[in-house]
């Protein structure tokens, strides 16, 4: 994995080779999980960097749910790297790994990936058909168990931002349910898109404030510092529903309310006028800054212990 | 492979709050197919929007009609995904080599 290309976009045979190849660099630290099967029977694959211990407490984090978001799976590989390159090099990534576990879906909606290399780049949600719909396909991130079907998603199946028929009905989605409900002892959960630099937390669904509001603003204000640091990009942050707009059926809405209180969205780059299309030069420098900001957080579910 | 000719990627800048309830309009109406790629924000973030060709005349008439300024982000989509395509494929074929 020395010699793969971080600075391309990849197609899923490429990631998931990707993946096979760290797994066999890395064993005493690396191993392949697989979660599930996706709507068209992909695996759903999760890396899982471990340094011992059984069910130890762990950070999760997950890469491309909105398929045409490339940037981030392509930062989701830089990650995977990193880590193994960090791990007994960098001081804090091996505190980290000595006390936690981190696991890391790249391609968490693999059939939406595979159609926008197969046929159309700009495809969000998933590939499943909606009964008595010509229209295909459910938004992940308004699926969730978490305000759902209130206002800011749709009920239309041809929608963007489509719900689904009911929480969970997107197998992408039940299958990291099942496995957060059955691991039981994830302490940080990161949901990563692009784009518009934001770093964003509970809630989505509703105005009221999260119960530990003060102690996430305060965080997410220290991780986009420490992001910024090192290229300058601008990021705001906040609460979803203050920041961007109403969203129900939310990813790290469904996880803050399951009891994981480091629950956070990042919106990755494009700074400029690419939009999805952030060229394949900027993924190693939107990793690298995205990087700080998860470290950030990282260290402080380390040292805040709940 | 869907093709994007001709479609372009409008960034508009909603000066307050009634002119996001007027993109909000446009957002509703199916048969322009649109794709935001940004939505309308609280924090008054430009709003992105893919416009296919056909509805190109009458999205842009309607902002400029309500006095809200846009500018074209990308003048064409698929221009910009035959680049980057280009790229990827170079990619491979020096890997392959």
């Amino acid at each position: 994995t020395d010699t793969f290309n971080y600075a391309a976009y990849h197609t899923l045979a490429e990631i998931n080779e990707f993946i096979d190849l760290l797994v066999a660099e890395n064993p005493n630290l690396v191993s392949k999980i697989q979660i599930g099967n996706s709507y068209e029977g992909r695996p759903l694959n999760v890396l899982k960097f471990s340094t011992g211990g059984s069910n130890r407490p762990a950070i999760w984090i997950d890469t491309g749910i909105h398929s045409r978001e490339w940037v981030t799976q392509a930062s989701g590989v830089w990650f995977a790297k990193k880590i193994t390159d960090d791990y007994g090099q960098d001081e804090k990534l091996t505190a980290i790994l000595d006390s936690l576990d981190i696991f890391l879906e790249i391609v968490t909606n693999p059939d939406g990936f595979a159609f926008t290399h197969s046929s159309n780049r700009l495809w969000r949600k998933t590939r499943s058909i909606s009964a008595g719909s010509s229209c295909v396909g459910v938004d992940p991130n308004r699926n969730w168990d978490a305000g759902f079907g209130l206002s800011g998603a749709s009920s239309n199946p041809c929608s963007e931002t489509y719900h689904g028929k009911f929480a969970n009905s997107e197998v992408e989605v039940k299958s990291i349910v099942d496995f957060v409900n059955s691991h039981g002892n994830i302490k940080a959960f990161i949901s990563i898109h692009s784009y518009s630099q934001l770093l964003l937390y509970p809630y989505g669904y509703t105005t009221t404030q999260a119960a530990h509001q003060p102690e996430l603003d305060a965080l997410a204000k220290a991780a986009v510092n420490n992001l910024s640091s090192l290229y300058g990009t601008k990021y705001k942050y906040g609460s979803i529903i203050t920041t961007i707009y109403q969203a129900s059926g939310g990813t790290v809405d469904w996880t803050y309310n399951s009891g994981i209180k480091y629950s956070y969205t990042f919106e990755l780059r494009d700074t400029g006028f690419y939009g999805f299309l952030l060229p394949a030069r900027q993924i190693i420098p939107t990793a690298q800054e995205t990087w700080l900001g998860l470290i950030t957080i990282m260290d402080y579910t380390l040292k805040h212990p709940y | 492979k869907e093709d994007f000719s001709g479609h372009q990627v409008l960034r508009i800048l909603a000066a307050n709050e009634a002119q996001v309830e007027k993109v909000r309009e446009l957002e509703k109406l199916e048969h322009l197919q649109l794709d935001f790629w940004r939505g309308p924000s609280r924090l008054f973030l430009p709003i992105d929007v893919r416009v296919p060709f056909s509805s190109l005349q009458s999205v842009k008439v309607f902002l400029e009609a309500n006095g809200v300024k846009y500018s074209i982000m990308i003048e064409d989509v698929q221009l910009l995904l035959d680049e980057e395509e280009k790229e990827m494929f170079a990619f491979r074929s020096r890997a392959r080599s």
